[in-house]
């Protein structure tokens, strides 16, 4: 979870 | 997607606009660091790999493009169209001293070691030190433009306001990402000192002028 879903970030 | 992430998100586009605009209006680029802009570049190339391999929304899609494009022509307009502007005697800071140790750290420190990752990770620690030719500028000419504390102003807002978006979604969606996080604050901590200067006195109408 902590990592990779910071993706949808710019 | 909250409100503090799309403030910070405005807050970055609007800094950008800032940036061209001064540039267009005035035909100058004085008092900017291309170094900085390079390093810009450079982030969003490195960051945004997976514009094609990734497609998370229209929105996100977009915005990776027009960061994109404004950061190229921002480099366009200061090497191309008015190099004779552009302000190199005091843009000094050497490039690799940036680029290498946010690389170094990236093949050490990250999330997986894959291509795509680790040219992520380079870009989160780059982005947070990519100023910092930009402040050295400032500190060693001793003042800024007002149009270009405004720029950045809104430059550190954008990450100053994702820390919030990250404090957010780690309470309401238990998400957290360390790397990203602390590149965040250290980003966020080197603006300060700008920070106080813009509130005490670019906001009272004076110039920002650094105490002697």
């Amino acid at each position: 979870r902590a990592s990779h879903a910071s993706k949808d970030e710019l | 997607m909250n409100i503090f992430r799309l403030g910070g998100d405005l807050a970055h586009l609007l800094a950008i606009i800032i940036l061209l605009l001064k540039i267009w209006t005035t035909r100058s680029c004085a008092g900017i660091s291309g170094k900085s802009q390079i390093l810009f570049a450079l982030t969003f190339t490195a960051r945004y790999l997976d514009l094609f391999t990734n497609f998370v929304s229209v929105y996100n899609s977009v915005m990776k493009v027009v960061y994109l494009a404004a950061a190229y022509a921002t480099l366009y307009l200061m090497y191309v169209k008015f190099k004779a502007t552009y302000d190199h005697n005091h843009d000094t800071f050497r490039l690799e001293f940036l680029i290498l140790p946010a690389a170094g750290l990236a093949l050490i420190i990250n999330h997986e070691f894959s291509i795509i990752e680790v040219m992520w990770t380079f870009s989160i620690y780059l982005e947070a030190v990519a100023i910092l030719p930009q402040l050295f500028m400032v500190s060693k000419t001793g003042e800024a433009e007002s149009i270009t504390s405004h720029y950045l102003f809104a430059l550190g807002s954008y990450r100053a306001l994702y820390i919030v978006n990250w404090v957010y979604r780690y309470y309401s969606e238990g998400f957290y990402d360390m790397i990203a996080t602390l590149a965040g604050v250290v980003q966020t901590v080197l603006y300060c000192d700008f920070f106080y200067l813009y509130i005490t006195k670019v906001l009272k109408g004076k110039k920002l002028q650094l105490p002697a």
